[in-house]
């Protein structure tokens, strides 16, 4: 509950960042082109940034949720083959407290572990598959995480922070999830860490391409590169689709409450750090 | 303030979220 309220804050904290300082910073540095529209340039490159991270979210959704309509085995199933495998009595070790929490009904349960265990190796390949493919979509992500980083760290250090810990609340019930998904993909708790790892490389490398890409070393200069627009684009996409949508889904009421009130004072410090 | 320096520690920060679980 207290990490939906930090996440509101954060949603609070995105919305007013974009709306109150980087899309104006972005349209005031624009006026030095009469010839065009003043705000097309900065327009198209925060629609650049919505729309490449709601493609890459479309693209490999898909992966994810099959991952998740294959279930794994009910707890009563693996304590069924348990007992199996050790003539009816549970090891050491191997009592309830492992994946059971306590919660099953032994007794009570058919004896059916060959055939589940059958059909849990036809599932396994896709399972694999569904790792791997989130995994690519978590490096991406990470990707563009580095991008909005360094490009927030561009425009100030004070933005950089702000960028950085919305982002990190953001990412820990994610990175979360994408661990847990791994594990049910196969991997081991350390294989599964060192993916992660690997998808933390990314997150860099998105940071070295926006210092790259900006083509400027002092932050002054930055301000009028693509960076602010598309790091707009970007956070938009992060506050209202991805993290807004299951806050929304809060039904408690003195839940939602706290968390309206957290996501209004998210966009009042912006406020107040903007004037 | 060398941006380049806090990006890629923000960016290593944000990544080690991955493997948080762990602890």
């Amino acid at each position: 509950k207290f990490l939906k309220v930090l996440l509101s804050f954060a949603v609070g904290g995105l919305l007013g960042d974009v709306f109150l300082h980087l899309l104006p910073e972005a349209w005031e540095g624009e006026k030095n082109t009469p010839s065009e529209h003043p705000s097309l340039r900065s327009g198209l490159w925060v629609l650049s940034g919505i729309l490449i991270f709601t493609i890459v979210e479309k693209i490999f959704s898909g992966y994810t949720n099959a991952d998740e309509e294959n279930p794994q085995p009910k707890c009563v199933e693996i304590a069924n083959c348990l007992l199996r495998k050790t003539g009816g009595k549970i090891p050491d070790g191997h009592n309830n407290s492992e994946g059971c929490a306590g919660a099953c009904d032994i007794e009570d349960v058919p004896n059916g572990c060959f055939l589940r265990e059958r059909e849990q190796k036809q599932k396994e390949q896709p399972k694999k598959v569904a790792g791997y493919l989130n995994l690519m979509a978590n490096s991406i992500d990470n990707f563009t995480h580095g991008l909005a980083v360094a490009g927030s760290f561009l425009v100030s250090f004070r933005h950089g922070v702000l960028a950085t810990f919305a982002i990190l609340l953001h990412e820990i019930p994610h990175e979360v999830g994408d661990f847990a998904i791994l594990l049910r993909s196969g991997f081991s708790r350390w294989d599964a860490a060192r993916a992660q790892l690997l998808t933390a490389g990314a997150g860099l490398l998105g940071a070295l391409v926006a210092i790259g890409g900006s083509g400027v070393t002092s932050a002054m200069e930055a301000r009028t590169s693509w960076i602010m627009p598309f790091t707009a684009g970007g956070f938009l996409h992060i506050a209202l689709v991805t993290v807004l949508p299951d806050l929304l889904k809060e039904e408690e009421k003195v839940e939602s409450i706290k968390q309206l009130l957290a996501l209004i004072f998210g966009i009042l410090l912006m406020a107040l750090m903007t004037a | 303030y060398t941006p380049w320096v806090f990006s890629l520690l923000g960016s290593m920060v944000i990544g080690l979220a991955g493997i948080l679980p762990l602890i």
